[in-house]
C-alpha cells in the first residue's frame, strides 16, 4: 500500500534527524507511482504531485516525527480538493420537466444507468426514459425491457424512425401530455473522435436543452479518460459524471482525471448490473481506492 | 535537443510519457526505459529518431515473442468453437457477429450461440446481427441457463455440419465468483460434448481500458485457459498499451482487433502497426 511504501521511505531517516528535499522527492515518486498504477492520467498525476510537493516541503512535514503520516494526509487533502469534495446531487429544474441527457463512449453503461437514475428518483418524481439510440441493434428494445422491469415509463421511436431530433420533440410532447416531470434521454455510444456523431450530440443537446448532461464513464478507463472527457465537454457542456462498474476492482483513477480536466463533479457510481445498483458517489472512498 | 548527442533527461521523460499515456503502465515503462538507457550507452549519436526506432524494435520483439500473436482462429479436422468472454460492455456481442461474418467470408459454415441469457435484449441484439450476416443463431428464453444454450448450440452445430460455433457470453466482472463459476461450467460443457473440437477462448478487452486490463486477463486466465485476446474499439485513439504486459507476464496473445461498429470491422492484430501507433 502507499502508506507502507512511504513508511519504508522515511523509516531509516528518523535517526538521522532532519528530512531533506531528497527524502521528500523519494516519497513523491511513490505517490506518483500509486496514482499512475491507479490509472490517473499522466499529466493530472504530474500536476497533483507538484501541488503535494509544495506542501510537503513545509516545516510541519520536515520537522515531523511521523512524516509518512503527514505526507499521506496531504495527498488525501489534495486529491479531495481536486475531486471537489462533498457530495453532488442531481439537479432538478425549477420549471419541470427536468431533462437529463446521458452521453459517453460505447459500452460505458449509459442505457443501464438511464433506468437506474430513473428508478432512484421515481418515488419523488414521475420519470420517463426516452430511447435515442437507433444505431445499435436492439438498443431500443434493451431500454424498453429495462424500463418495464423497473416500472418506469418508456418512450421510443416508431419502426424505421432514424431521426434523434424528431424523437426528442415527440418525447417532450408525450411527457407533457402524460405529466412526466423528469425525462431521461439515452443516446448511442460514440467515439469522441467521430466528428459526425459529436455534431449529432451537439444538435441533440440543442433540441433537449438538458437540465443535466451526464457523461457516463467506465471505471476501468485508462489514460484516454482526459481526451474523452474534454472532447465531450467541448461539444456539449457536461454537468455531471457517472462512474460505472465500480463493483469491479479497477482503481478508478479515470474519475480523478475527468474531474481535473473538466471541473465537472462525479455524481453517481454504478455498482452492479441490477437497476438498484446505483450509489451517490463518495469521493473520499474513491480517493483511497485510487491510491491502492 | 535531438541533434545527435547523448540523449537528454527530457528525451527519456518524453519517452516515458508516450508509453504511460498509451496505457503501457509505469512498471513496464520503467523497465523498458532502463534497458534502453543501458543500450543507448553503446550509441555515440542517440537522437529521438534512432531512440524511437530502437524502442520500436524492443516493443515489437516483446509482442513477437508471444506465441499466437496476430494469428487467426484455428481450424482442423474437427470443428472449432470460439468462446467470447470478458467484462461488461467490452464488445463481445459485436465481435461475435464480426467473427461469424469474417469466417463465413473464408467459406466456413458458422453458427452463433446467444449464451447471454441475463442482460436485457442480449439475444435480440445477436439475432439482429445474425440476420445481417445470414447466420443461424441459437437462442433460449431470457433468464435461462447459459449452459443449456451452449449445449443446444453444440448439438445444432453437429447436426448442421457447421465448421465453427461462435459463442457469445454475458459480460461479467472477474470479481464475481458466481459469474466466473458460470463461465467455467460452460467450458466443461464444451469439453464433455465436443472434446475433439478446437477451442478458442478469446478475452475481449476494450482498447480504452487502463491497468485493470491486466487484472482481467489474469483473473479470466486463472479461471479458464485462454487462447487469445481481442482488442475492441481500437478505432479509438486509445493505444491499448496494457496488452504489452498481458503478453509479457501472462503469455496471452492478441489475435484480432475491432475497428468499428460495422460487421466487417474486425481484422488480425498487427504488432508493427500497434507499436507505430503507440509511439505516435
Ligand atoms: N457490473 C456492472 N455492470 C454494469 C454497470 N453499469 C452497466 N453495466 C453493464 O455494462 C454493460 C454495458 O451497459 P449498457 O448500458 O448497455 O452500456 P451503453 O453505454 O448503453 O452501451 P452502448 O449503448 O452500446 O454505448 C451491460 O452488460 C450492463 O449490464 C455497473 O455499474 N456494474
Ligand atoms: N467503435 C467501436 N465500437 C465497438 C467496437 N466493438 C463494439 N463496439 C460497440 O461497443 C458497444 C458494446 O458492444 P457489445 O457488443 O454490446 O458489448 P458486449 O461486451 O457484448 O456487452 P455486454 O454483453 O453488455 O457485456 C456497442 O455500442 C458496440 O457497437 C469496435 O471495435 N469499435
Ligand atoms: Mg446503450
Ligand atoms: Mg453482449
Amino acid at each position: 500500500s502507499l502508506r507502507e511504501r512511504l513508511e519504508g521511505v522515511f523509516k531509516g531517516l528518523k535517526n538521522r534527524g532532519k528530512l531533506t528535499e531528497e527524502d521528500i522527492s523519494a516519497a513523491l515518486r511513490n505517490v506518483r507511482r500509486a496514482l499512475l498504477e491507479g490509472d490517473v492520467n499522466f499529466r493530472v498525476a504530474r500536476d497533483l504531485v507538484e501541488k503535494i510537493r509544495e506542501r510537503a516541503l513545509g516545516r510541519d512535514v520536515l520537522d515531523s516525527i511521523t512524516p509518512a503520516q503527514q505526507v499521506i494526509a496531504i495527498v488525501f487533502e489534495e486529491i479531495s480538493a481536486l475531486m471537489g469534495g462533498g457530495r453532488h446531487a442531481l439537479a432538478f429544474s425549477s420549471k419541470p420537466p427536468s431533462k437529463y441527457l446521458l452521453v459517453g463512449l460505447q459500452g460505458s453503461g449509459k442505457t443501464t444507468t438511464c433506468v437506474k437514475i430513473a428508478k432512484k428518483i421515481s418515488d419523488s418524481h414521475k420519470p420517463l426514459v426516452v430511447a435515442c439510440d437507433f444505431r445499435r441493434p436492439a438498443a431500443v428494445e434493451q431500454l424498453r425491457v429495462l424500463a418495464q422491469q423497473a416500472g418506469i415509463g418508456f418512450f421510443g421511436p416508431e419502426e424505421g424512425e432514424k431521426d434523434a431530433r424528431l424523437i426528442v420533440d415527440k418525447a417532450l410532447d408525450y411527457a407533457a401530455q402524460r405529466l412526466y416531470d423528469v425525462i431521461l434521454f439515452d443516446t448511442a455510444g460514440r467515439l469522441d473522435i467521430d466528428e459526425d456523431l459529436m455534431d449529432e450530440l451537439a444538435s441533440l443537446g440543442q433540441a433537449v436543452e438538458p437540465t443535466e448532461t451526464l457523461l457516463v464513464v467506465d471505471a476501468m478507463t485508462g489514460q484516454e479518460a482526459v481526451n474523452v472527457a474534454s472532447a465531450f465537454h467541448g461539444r456539449i457542456p457536461l454537468t455531471g459524471i457517472v462512474l460505472t462498474k465500480v463493483d469491479g476492482d479497477s482503481r478508478g483513477g479515470a474519475s480523478l482525471s475527468v474531474r481535473a480536466v473538466t471541473g465537472v463533479p462525479v455524481k453517481f457510481a454504478g455498482v452492479g448490473e441490477r437497476i438498484a445498483d446505483l450509489e451517490q458517489f463518495d469521493p473520499d472512498r474513491m480517493a483511497q481506492r485510487i491510491l491502492g | 535537443l535531438f541533434s545527435g548527442e547523448v540523449p537528454t533527461e527530457s528525451f527519456w521523460d518524453s519517452l516515458e510519457e508516450t508509453l504511460i499515456s498509451g496505457d503501457a503502465g509505469i512498471e513496464l515503462t520503467g523497465e523498458i526505459i532502463r534497458n534502453l538507457r543501458e543500450k543507448s550507452g553503446f550509441f555515440r549519436a542517440m537522437n529521438r529518431e534512432n531512440g524511437l526506432s530502437l524502442l520500436a524494435g524492443v516493443l515489437y520483439e516483446h509482442l513477437a515473442a508471444v506465441k499466437g500473436t496476430g494469428e487467426p482462429v484455428r481450424f482442423g479436422q474437427a470443428p472449432t468453437v470460439v468462446l467470447l468472454l470478458g467484462v461488461n460492455g467490452s464488445g463481445k456481442t459485436t465481435t461475435a457477429a464480426k467473427m461469424a461474418w469474417n469466417l463465413q467470408k473464408e467459406g466456413k459454415k458458422v453458427i452463433l450461440a446467444a449464451a447471454d441469457t441475463f442482460r436485457a435484449a442480449a439475444a435480440d441484439q445477436l439475432k439482429a446481427w445474425g440476420e445481417r450476416s445470414g447466420t443461424r443463431v441459437v437462442t433460449h428464453a431470457p433468464g435461462g441457463d447459459p449452459g443449456a444454450v451452449v449445449f443446444d448450440a453444440i448439438q445444432a452445430a453437429k447436426a448442421g455440419g457447421h465448421d465453427c460455433l461462435v459463442i457469445d457470453t454475458a459480460g461479467r466482472l472477474h470479481t464475481k465468483a458466481n459469474l466466473m463459476e458460470e463461465l467455467i461450467k460452460m467450458t466443461r460443457i464444451i469439453e464433455r460434448n465436443c472434446p475433439e473440437w478446437i477451442v478458442e477462448s478469446l478475452l475481449v478487452i476494450d482498447a480504452v481500458t487502463g491497468q485493470n486490463g491486466f487484472r482481467q486477463a489474469q483473473a479470466f486466465g486463472n479461471a479458464i485457459p485462454l487462447t487469445g485476446a481481442v482488442i475492441s474499439k481500437y478505432d479509438h485513439t486509445a493505444k491499448g498499451g496494457i496488452i504489452l504486459s498481458v503478453g509479457r507476464e501472462l503469455g496471452l496473445p492478441v489475435r484480432y482487433v475491432g475497428l468499428g461498429e460495422g460487421i466487417e470491422d474486425l481484422k488480425l492484430f498487427e504488432p508493427e502497426e500497434f507499436v507505430d501507433a503507440l509511439l505516435g
